[in-house]
Protein backbone atom coordinates (compact mmCIF):
# COMPACT_ATOMS: atom_id res chain seq x y z
CA UNK A 1 0.00 0.00 0.00
CA UNK A 2 1.23 3.67 -0.07
CA UNK A 3 3.05 4.98 3.25
CA UNK A 4 3.05 8.16 4.86
CA UNK A 5 5.66 10.27 3.99
CA UNK A 6 6.53 13.65 5.92
CA UNK A 7 9.54 15.52 5.17
CA UNK A 8 11.21 17.35 7.75
CA UNK A 9 10.26 20.99 6.87
CA UNK A 10 6.56 19.61 6.55
CA UNK A 11 7.27 18.01 10.30
CA UNK A 12 8.90 21.27 11.20
CA UNK A 13 5.98 23.52 10.41
CA UNK A 14 3.80 20.86 12.28
CA UNK A 15 5.10 21.99 15.64
CA UNK A 16 4.10 25.40 15.85
CA UNK A 17 0.31 24.79 14.41
CA UNK A 18 -2.44 25.60 16.87
CA UNK A 19 -3.40 21.64 16.96
CA UNK A 20 0.13 20.71 18.51
CA UNK A 21 0.04 22.75 21.43
CA UNK B 1 -6.37 11.01 16.79
CA UNK B 2 -8.49 14.01 16.44
CA UNK B 3 -9.89 14.71 12.91
CA UNK B 4 -7.79 16.65 10.56
CA UNK B 5 -4.82 15.11 12.52
CA UNK B 6 -1.76 14.13 10.04
CA UNK B 7 -1.70 10.28 10.57
CA UNK B 8 1.87 8.86 10.60
CA UNK B 9 2.28 5.12 9.02
CA UNK B 10 3.08 3.91 12.36
CA UNK B 11 1.91 4.27 16.08
CA UNK B 12 5.18 4.81 18.34
CA UNK B 13 5.69 4.64 21.72
CA UNK B 14 8.67 6.61 24.07
CA UNK B 15 10.26 4.91 26.20
CA UNK B 16 12.96 6.10 29.54
CA UNK B 17 14.88 3.97 31.22
CA UNK B 18 18.10 5.12 33.73
CA UNK B 19 20.67 2.73 34.86
CA UNK B 20 22.17 3.38 38.27
CA UNK B 21 26.51 3.76 37.04
CA UNK B 22 28.39 0.17 37.31
CA UNK B 23 25.37 -1.70 37.19
CA UNK B 24 25.86 -4.20 34.65
CA UNK B 25 22.72 -4.27 32.25
CA UNK B 26 20.79 -7.83 32.75
CA UNK B 27 17.32 -8.14 30.72
CA UNK B 28 15.87 -8.88 34.10
CA UNK B 29 17.14 -5.19 35.65
CA UNK B 30 16.70 -3.69 32.18
CA UNK B 31 13.08 -4.34 32.01
CA UNK B 32 12.68 -3.12 35.40
CA UNK B 33 14.50 -0.07 34.90
CA UNK B 34 12.11 0.77 31.62
CA UNK B 35 9.41 3.44 31.70
CA UNK B 36 6.71 3.86 28.81
CA UNK B 37 6.16 7.67 28.50
CA UNK B 38 3.87 8.14 25.60
CA UNK B 39 2.11 6.63 22.75
CA UNK B 40 1.36 8.75 19.30
CA UNK B 41 -0.58 8.27 16.49
CA UNK B 42 -0.08 11.39 14.65
CA UNK B 43 2.38 14.53 14.07
CA UNK B 44 0.08 16.37 16.10
CA UNK B 45 0.28 13.68 19.40
CA UNK B 46 4.02 13.78 18.53
CA UNK B 47 4.75 17.20 19.05
CA UNK B 48 2.37 18.01 21.97
CA UNK B 49 4.36 15.36 24.00
CA UNK B 50 7.39 15.83 22.51
CA UNK B 51 7.51 19.78 24.10
CA UNK B 52 7.34 18.79 27.24
CA UNK B 53 10.24 16.19 27.15
CA UNK B 54 13.55 17.17 28.40
CA UNK B 55 16.12 17.14 25.89
CA UNK B 56 18.45 14.66 25.67
CA UNK B 57 21.48 17.05 26.60
CA UNK B 58 19.62 18.01 29.68
CA UNK B 59 19.45 14.42 30.82
CA UNK B 60 21.68 12.87 33.74
CA UNK B 61 24.11 10.39 32.77
CA UNK B 62 23.29 6.82 32.09
CA UNK B 63 20.04 7.98 30.90
CA UNK B 64 17.99 6.83 27.52
CA UNK B 65 15.03 7.14 25.32
CA UNK B 66 13.65 4.60 23.06
CA UNK B 67 11.57 5.57 20.76
CA UNK B 68 10.08 2.28 19.15
CA UNK B 69 6.47 1.07 17.29
CA UNK B 70 4.06 0.30 18.66
CA UNK B 71 3.95 -3.68 20.25
CA UNK B 72 8.11 -3.64 19.98
CA UNK B 73 9.60 -3.44 23.19
CA UNK B 74 13.01 -1.67 22.97
CA UNK B 75 14.88 -4.99 24.12
CA UNK B 76 17.23 -7.50 22.01
CA UNK B 77 14.43 -10.53 22.84
CA UNK B 78 11.47 -8.92 20.78
CA UNK B 79 10.45 -11.22 18.48
CA UNK B 80 10.95 -7.96 15.96
CA UNK B 81 13.85 -7.47 17.24
CA UNK B 82 16.21 -10.82 17.70
CA UNK B 83 17.15 -11.52 14.55
CA UNK B 84 18.40 -7.47 14.06
CA UNK B 85 20.93 -5.15 14.92
CA UNK B 86 21.56 -1.17 14.94
CA UNK B 87 23.66 1.10 13.47
CA UNK B 88 25.29 3.23 15.99
CA UNK B 89 26.72 6.59 15.91
CA UNK B 90 28.67 7.93 18.68
CA UNK B 91 28.95 11.14 19.16
CA UNK B 92 30.54 14.06 21.45
CA UNK B 93 28.92 15.93 24.22
CA UNK B 94 26.39 18.78 23.29
CA UNK B 95 25.23 17.14 20.13
CA UNK B 96 22.83 14.73 21.26
CA UNK B 97 19.40 16.50 21.19
CA UNK B 98 19.53 18.03 17.65
CA UNK B 99 20.78 14.74 16.24
CA UNK B 100 18.10 12.67 18.07
CA UNK B 101 15.42 15.21 16.81
CA UNK B 102 16.61 14.63 13.00
CA UNK B 103 16.80 11.04 13.38
CA UNK B 104 12.83 10.53 14.75
CA UNK B 105 11.99 12.96 12.21
CA UNK B 106 12.92 10.84 9.62
CA UNK B 107 12.10 7.86 11.25
CA UNK B 108 8.33 9.15 11.60
CA UNK B 109 8.64 10.77 8.00
CA UNK B 110 9.38 7.13 6.69
CA UNK B 111 12.91 8.74 5.07
CA UNK B 112 14.17 5.71 5.39
CA UNK B 113 12.41 3.47 2.89
CA UNK B 114 13.39 0.51 3.68
CA UNK B 115 9.38 -1.03 4.30
CA UNK B 116 8.72 -2.20 7.59
CA UNK B 117 12.32 -3.07 8.75
CA UNK B 118 12.61 -0.40 10.53
CA UNK B 119 12.05 -1.33 14.72
CA UNK B 120 12.75 2.01 16.20
CA UNK B 121 15.58 4.49 17.80
CA UNK B 122 17.66 5.17 21.24
CA UNK B 123 19.32 8.05 22.84
CA UNK B 124 22.01 7.31 25.47
CA UNK B 125 23.51 9.80 27.47
CA UNK B 126 26.96 8.79 28.79
CA UNK B 127 29.68 10.21 30.87
CA UNK B 128 32.05 10.99 28.12
CA UNK B 129 30.08 10.89 25.01
CA UNK B 130 26.11 10.48 23.67
CA UNK B 131 25.40 7.61 21.26
CA UNK B 132 22.26 7.10 18.71
CA UNK B 133 21.05 4.15 17.50
CA UNK B 134 18.44 3.15 14.82
CA UNK B 135 17.46 -0.60 15.07
CA UNK B 136 16.39 -3.24 12.27
CA UNK B 137 15.12 -6.47 11.88
CA UNK B 138 17.31 -7.74 9.51
CA UNK B 139 20.63 -7.87 10.90
CA UNK B 140 21.99 -10.17 8.13
CA UNK B 141 20.53 -7.70 5.11
CA UNK B 142 23.10 -6.34 3.34
CA UNK B 143 21.01 -3.91 0.96
CA UNK B 144 18.54 -2.87 3.72
CA UNK B 145 21.45 -1.97 6.04
CA UNK B 146 23.42 0.55 3.81
CA UNK B 147 20.50 1.97 2.95
CA UNK B 148 19.30 2.31 6.18
CA UNK B 149 23.22 3.68 7.03
CA UNK B 150 22.99 6.67 3.49
CA UNK B 151 20.07 8.22 4.95
CA UNK B 152 20.65 7.91 8.43
CA UNK B 153 24.37 9.99 7.03
CA UNK B 154 22.18 11.72 5.19
CA UNK B 155 19.41 13.01 7.75
CA UNK B 156 22.06 13.71 10.86
CA UNK B 157 24.55 15.78 8.02
CA UNK B 158 27.31 13.98 10.15
CA UNK B 159 30.92 15.10 9.37
CA UNK B 160 32.78 12.52 7.27
CA UNK B 161 34.63 11.67 10.04
CA UNK B 162 31.92 9.79 12.29
CA UNK B 163 32.81 6.19 12.59
CA UNK B 164 29.47 4.31 12.39
CA UNK B 165 29.45 0.61 13.27
CA UNK B 166 26.29 -1.88 12.80
CA UNK B 167 25.93 -4.35 15.48
CA UNK B 168 23.57 -7.63 15.16
CA UNK B 169 21.47 -7.79 18.46
CA UNK B 170 22.92 -11.50 18.78
CA UNK B 171 26.41 -10.49 19.36
CA UNK B 172 25.04 -8.10 21.79
CA UNK B 173 23.56 -11.01 23.65
CA UNK B 174 26.54 -12.90 23.39
CA UNK B 175 28.96 -10.29 24.71
CA UNK B 176 26.50 -8.47 27.18
CA UNK B 177 27.20 -5.38 25.55
CA UNK B 178 25.33 -3.13 24.17
CA UNK B 179 28.13 -0.52 22.17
Amino acid sequence: GTRIIYERNFLMQMRNSPLAQ
Amino acid sequence: INPGDHKLQFVYTLWFSRRSPGNKASSSNYEDNIKMVATFASVEQFWSFYSFLTRPCDLTSSSDYHLFKQGIKPMWEDDANKTGGKWIVRLRKGLASRLWENLILAMLGEQFMVGDEICGAVVSIRFAEDIISIWNRTASDRTITSRIRDTLKRVLNLPLSTIMEYKAHTDSIKDQSSF
